[in-house]
């Protein structure tokens, strides 16, 4: 699966998500990615999230949705939204994966509860940085 | 100012699988896209077709599982999905279970954009994106011997009853 998420100069946000499924799916068998509001989710209130894993679990818990409504109705900033979603709701259910979100505010949080997940960001510096497995992002200019 | 991230999926390889070269290989794709979508940013863009861009960069890398580099179902068979949200005003656009698009994310752009709907499938979703006029590749274009491979050694890990640890075939 792969996925962007961006605001740009004017504050508006938008997601993206694409994948071919898993290796050996039962033909018809759709995963989040499709699915607004699990895999992807975007507006321009509180964040735009593509999430990237076990696709049954982010339908279930409603990923993308769930972290915007945190920021909406709780107030907790993206990253403590998306991590609670990732590593508190989607994990113990068996929901192995992550996902890249921007907020309204510009930051950015791309939490994952498995081995890895190839990532990365840029800026307005321009400095584009990526990442595989928990290891520091390499930047390249 | 602006901001763009991305993802090629949770499904890494195993680190005993990774060498140097196909670790390049992946942060090179991956700075690639970013590339992309910076460009459209930069130039004062919007945000959705930043997203869109990254998208279609990674889309046409073999190395990620989604368009060119899409795995196999069961079947043999390719079905890819692919959503797009703006969130201006939360218009959205989806395929799922279609294989011909170059480009599955500008399916379901034109979806968005084109149609009085969210989401379609299937055969519905492949003439509606012939009528679009969207750019369609052989079936070969999409054949990665990775991808086969993986598939086999998939469905003889379930015959056999195996239990299979490798991430980058459990998941998206």
């Amino acid at each position: 699966t792969v996925g962007a998420v961006a605001k740009d100069r004017h504050g508006n946000l938008a997601a993206a998500t694409s994948t071919g499924g898993m290796t050996a799916k039962m033909p018809g068998r759709v995963g989040d990615s499709p699915v607004i509001g699990a895999g992807t989710w975007a507006d321009n209130e509180t964040c735009a999230v593509s999430g990237t894993g076990h696709g049954e679990i982010f339908i279930r818990y409603a990923a993308g949705h769930e972290i915007a409504s945190l920021m909406r109705y709780a107030g907790r900033s993206l990253e403590e939204s998306a991590r609670t979603v990732v590593m508190d709701m989607l994990a113990p259910a068996g929901g192995s994966g992550g996902v890249i979100a921007v907020g309204r505010d510009g930051s950015v949080s791309l939490p994952f509860n498995c081995s890895g997940m190839y990532r990365g960001y840029v800026r307005g510096d321009n400095v584009l940085r990526t990442a595989i497995y928990d290891e520091p992002f390499r930047e390249t200019r | 100012d602006f901001v763009l991230a991305i993802h090629g999926g949770a499904g890494t390889i195993l680190r005993s699988k990774m060498t140097p070269e196909r670790e390049a290989a992946y942060h090179a794709g991956l700075q690639r896209a970013l590339e992309a979508g910076r460009a459209v940013l930069a130039e004062g863009g919007a945000a959705l077709d930043a997203v869109t861009a990254a998208v279609m960069a990674l889309e046409n890398e073999p190395l990620f599982n989604a368009g060119r580099g899409a795995v196999y179902t069961s079947a043999g068979k390719q079905e890819m999905d692919a959503a797009v949200m703006d969130g201006r005003d939360r218009a959205a656009g989806a395929v799922a279970g279609v294989c011909g698009p170059r480009n599955p994310i500008l399916a379901a752009r034109a979806v968005m954009e084109k149609s009085d709907h969210v989401f379609l499938i299937g055969e519905s979703a492949l003439a509606f994106c012939r009528a679009q006029g969207l750019d369609f590749a052989e079936p070969d274009y999409f054949f990665t011997q990775q991808r086969w491979d993986a598939l086999q050694e998939t469905l003889a890990m379930r015959k056999s009853g195996a239990d299979d640890q490798d991430e980058s075939r459990k998941h998206g």
